[in-house]
């Protein structure tokens, strides 16, 4: 068990490197274990730098570093592990356009091997979706499903946003 | 093995009968705050089977039962039940296509089925087992939790990756 | 100072009423004591219902609902004892069109009485201020200040959420 | 009283002498992620005497001071200069207007100043302390917090409203 988990954490380290990388355009990653005499029992610490910068604690970055470095280690896994499939509630809040398209651009990637279901206000993640379903509450409290093309989602998500 | 479609009713916001596809590429759910987006993932954690109140942001199992409006009465049960494609055989039955439901009454009555053949919440868990669904942390993101990713304990996120093994 | 409390916090709980309602376009409040024979050792409690809504706790509200009822409260707090200035900090992420027009309306009526500082990624909340500082990194890893014109700050923020 | 401006170098990721001024209405901070934005809250916080690493984000209280980037070298002090008008006599003293200034220099060596007399930490807590600033949960709310104002335990809610009080 011990042996399996060592395997298994060397190659999410590796492949948070590449997500990490793909996400960021660049930056230094590790992914170390506290207690490397004790596998099972240990913590595991992330260390991530985006390109140029130097700072040295996770605590530094900013919102959208976060969720992005948080992406990076989550498709890492999935990297290791495909999972079927993969629900994901508005992953993309903290992120501007330029890392909002980067993020797309790896979820198109994954998309290939794990069945994503997306929540999203972003008109920029709507884009790259092959299926659309818009919820609405016509009547107070209850819910329900309408069609949507796309360019009137994106019209609603970015008048969301403006 | 994927998701072909989700259907509800009477389970939180979705008072009547609702069903949602899933295509083989990537599915966005979209809509103004408190339509109910969040409540589809909920459904979908809860029919696989999830039994913290905490995931599906509830009080009391019964929360999931659509509570009424100033319109309309409350319900009495909720019902979810999700279509899946079998046909890489992942999933340990001999159906290409598989069903799996779950209700549950006001009186606290929970029922359990896989191909409309009923069952114990048990049978649900081991269908799905070795695939990495629902159990796996990684397979579901709930609004909010993406930084928790880096803010859990640094042993948590140990038990995570072990999930991974 | 139990007296004290207990005036002030009566005077929150009917500020948090209209803070609500005016947030929501209707609805139901209570702010409670968990200990009412021992306020300054008691805790507080929330309730919270949007209009034609039915819920029993605040824990099943959507993210962008509890977001607007934490303004609420925010803001009620404001009104009992405001505070000469107030840095807002990407409070309007989780907040669709609708809800973003309504928590500008009441920041507004609040900055009578108040200065706010807030940090923002969405263009509706830019068009209701009255100052504008871009804040970019041309070299990497260094922050600098650029005047930014609102309507290029929108395009930015639209851009940034599509 | 308000806030006039606020002025900092070597703090954070603001490596260069860098200006905001604030008008008497709403002002507002933009800028793609990672620009540091956030880190110019933190500069008014900082400044103001937070004491508190978790409060501006850091693990140990030099991480304020500029670390360097491939391109440039570390600097050895932060400092953040905070600019106000006390024309309506809320801060107990004589000036109508009054700079509050804070440097931390990488030896560790801290320093304070009111209207450029240095002092201690202590004098700039009080000058704020009937004010309501700076220590007033309220009067700041850091980005991912607003969520926190209702999940706070109830007796922390409770404390919140002790200060309003
Ligand atoms: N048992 C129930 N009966 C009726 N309504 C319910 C029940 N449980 C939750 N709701 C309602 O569902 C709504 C929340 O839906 P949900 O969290 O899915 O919104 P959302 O579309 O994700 O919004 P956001 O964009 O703000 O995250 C709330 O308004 C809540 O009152
Ligand atoms: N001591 C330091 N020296 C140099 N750079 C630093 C220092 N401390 C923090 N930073 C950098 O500042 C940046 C974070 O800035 P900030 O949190 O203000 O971003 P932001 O504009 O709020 O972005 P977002 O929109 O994602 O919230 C990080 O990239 C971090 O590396
Ligand atoms: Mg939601
Ligand atoms: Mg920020």
């Amino acid at each position: 068990a011990e042996r399996e988990f060592m395997l298994t954490f060397e190659q999410i380290a590796k492949a948070f490197e590449s997500t990490f990388t793909a996400l960021f355009g660049g930056g230094t990653t590790d992914l170390y274990l506290t207690d490397a005499d004790n596998p099972l029992e240990s913590g595991v610490e992330v260390f991530a730098q985006p390109p140029g910068k130097r700072q040295k604690h996770l605590s530094l970055l900013s919102g959208g570093e976060r969720a992005m470095t948080a992406l990076a280690l989550l498709f890492a896994m999935l990297e290791v592990k495909p999972s079927p499939f993969c629900v994901l509630d508005e992953i993309d809040a903290a992120l501007d356009a330029t890392n909002t398209d980067r993020f797309v651009a790896i979820l198109k990637e994954f998309a290939k091997r794990t069945q994503f279901i997306v929540i999203t206000h972003n008109p920029r993640t709507m884009e790259a979706v092959d299926l659309l379903h818009g919820i609405t509450m016509q009547e107070a409290g209850v819910s329900q499903r309408i069609s949507v093309e796309l360019r009137d989602a994106q019209e609603e998500g970015r008048r969301q946003q403006e | 093995m994927h998701l072909n479609s989700v259907a509800m009713r009477g389970f939180k916001s979705f008072a009547d009968h609702t069903e949602l596809e899933f295509g083989h590429g990537l599915t966005a759910i979209v809509g103004p705050n408190g339509a109910g987006k969040s409540n589809i993932a909920d459904a979908i954690l809860w029919v696989l089977g999830e039994q913290s109140n905490r995931a599906i942001r509830t009080q009391t199992s019964q929360d999931v039962i659509f509570a009424g409006t100033d319109e309309r009465s409350p319900l009495g049960m909720s019902e979810v039940r999700l279509l899946l494609d079998n046909s890489d055989g992942m999933l340990p039955v001999d159906f290409t296509e598989v069903e799996v439901y779950r209700r549950l009454y006001r009186t606290g009555d929970s029922e359990y089925g896989i191909n409309n053949s009923a069952c114990r919440l048990r049978d649900v868990h081991d269908l799905f087992v070795d695939t990495g669904v629902g159990q796996a942390a990684y397979s579901l993101v709930g609004q909010g939790e993406i930084e928790a990713v880096l803010s859990v304990r640094s042993e948590d996120r140990r038990e995570l990756m072990e999930e991974v093994a």
